[in-house]
């Protein structure tokens, strides 16, 4: 009974370590612009803010398929393997953007309704 | 800042080579004198930085400063349902004509203002005029809508308190369909002439009329609808008014305006006070806020070449 306590032990802490590691892989963490919070609400009829999100982690070989990386990645992070003091890893960024619509004021007080491209992250990628 | 600060460098080693004797010094001295100016074009502090970023963000917004709001400006509500149809990822469309239009990326909406000349004297029609100077010269205009609301409760209520006074007559020279006798009660007079189909034309003015001369208006038709009565529901009426705005945007000297004429369909004058139920003066008992959500709207749709068009698209066939 001792000995499948401990297994089981075991197992829930590779699991957690798995996690972990998974947590410090490339991804998409939440980032709020409150354009109320400097004043901008003033002009920014609408949204007041906005979830803009960011991306950040590490891309450890192999690359996973999630990771939308690219054949340049994934051979700069062999030679990064390699050599790593004279080749940087990869870098964790966007690989898909939306846009968002912004109601606003202009200098002469019209309402001004536009598309913005590129102010959200949808998916991030290591390239 | 690498054109800046070579800049710098050169005429700091100018400065210092006619100063101190050495080449050693001199070229150190600029070392210092460059560090010294890159330094200075990055943001110190926090307020640095922020007006740096906000200076970004407004050139992404295609404006020079932030924007200083005298009084509290009025949101459309036309505005408010067409960024919540976006917002949603709803169809586009919805809440405009229906017209095909080229994709655009901006929508502007105009108040009207009163003309500065002297208004094209004609009864049952009313000039009015939009400063849109605030449109970029790069932008493209894709389209431009004029729209009027119509409300037939107003409608209804005008007739009925102008039958009710009997002071004024009903013209007989009307289509046959329609003709009312002075023999018929209110109720009857009601009932046909709700049905009245009402023409709205809207003519750019070309040519206004001068101060203390008989001169006319010249005015050119742009678009025109007709609106029948029959339904009680409220609602907005949308004019194509591309070709005048695209006129004025070129040459803004050129801008005299809309002249909006109300006719019956039957090619004659509409008797009874038609401007009361489709809003293009204010009235003083209208409130500010129903007024503001009453009153002419142009719409402009312009596209500056960046980012996701907010086009219009099509119904889907069955």
């Amino acid at each position: 009974h001792r000995r499948e306590r401990g297994k089981k032990k075991r197992r829930r802490s590779k699991k957690v370590q798995r996690h972990r590691k998974a947590g410090a892989e490339c991804r998409r963490h939440p980032m709020y612009v409150s354009f109320n919070e400097v004043g901008w609400t003033e002009w920014i009829v609408a949204p007041v803010g906005y979830q803009a999100f960011y991306c950040d982690g590490k891309c450890p070989f192999p690359i996973s398929d999630y990771l939308n990386s690219t054949n340049h990645a994934i051979v700069q992070t062999l030679v990064n393997s390699v050599m790593p003091d004279r080749i940087p890893e990869v870098c964790c960024v966007p690989t898909e953007l939306s846009s968002i619509s912004m109601l606003y004021l202009d200098e002469q007080n019209k309402v001004v309704l536009k598309n913005y491209q590129g102010m959200v992250v949808k998916a991030c990628g290591c390239r | 800042s690498s054109s800046s600060s070579s800049t710098s460098s050169s005429s700091s080693v100018s400065s210092s080579s006619s100063t101190s004797s050495s080449s050693s010094s001199s070229s150190s001295s600029s070392s210092l004198k460059v560090t010294a100016t890159k330094k200075d074009n990055f943001p110190q502090t926090h307020d640095d930085l922020f007006k740096a970023f906000e200076a970004n963000l407004l050139q992404i917004f295609g404006l020079k400063n932030r924007p200083k709001l005298n009084e509290k400006t009025f949101v459309p509500q036309y505005m408010w349902d067409l960024y919540d149809s976006h917002k949603q990822k709803k169809d586009p469309s919805a809440p405009t004509s229906g017209r095909g239009y080229l994709p655009a990326n901006t929508v502007r909406s105009f108040y009207h203002i009163d003309p500065h000349f002297m208004d094209c004297t004609e009864e049952n029609a009313s000039t009015i005029m939009f400063n849109i100077s605030n449109m970029m010269e790069e932008e493209i205009l894709t389209a431009a809508d004029l729209r009027i609301f119509w409300d037939p409760k107003f409608y209804e209520y005008n007739y009925r308190g102008a039958a009710s006074s009997s002071d004024i007559s009903i013209d007989n020279s009307y289509d046959s369909n329609y003709n009312i006798t002075r023999d018929n009660n209110n109720k009857n007079m009601f009932k046909k002439l709700k049905y009245f189909p009402i023409r709205i034309e809207v003519h750019e003015v070309i040519s206004p009329p001068r101060w203390g001369s008989s001169s006319e208006c010249i005015t050119r038709l742009i678009d025109t609808k007709v609106i029948h009565s029959n339904s009680n529901t409220s609602t907005w009426v949308v004019f194509d008014v591309h070709p005048a705005v695209l006129k004025w945007k070129q040459t803004p000297h050129l801008n005299h305006g809309l002249h909006i004429r109300l006719s019956t369909a039957t090619k004659n004058p509409v008797s009874v006070q038609p401007h009361q139920h489709i809003r293009l003066k204010r009235t003083a008992d209208i409130e500010q806020n129903e007024w503001q959500n009453s009153r002419p709207l142009l719409i402009t749709y312009t596209d500056d070449g960046k980012g996701v068009p907010l086009k219009r698209s099509r119904r889907s066939a069955r």
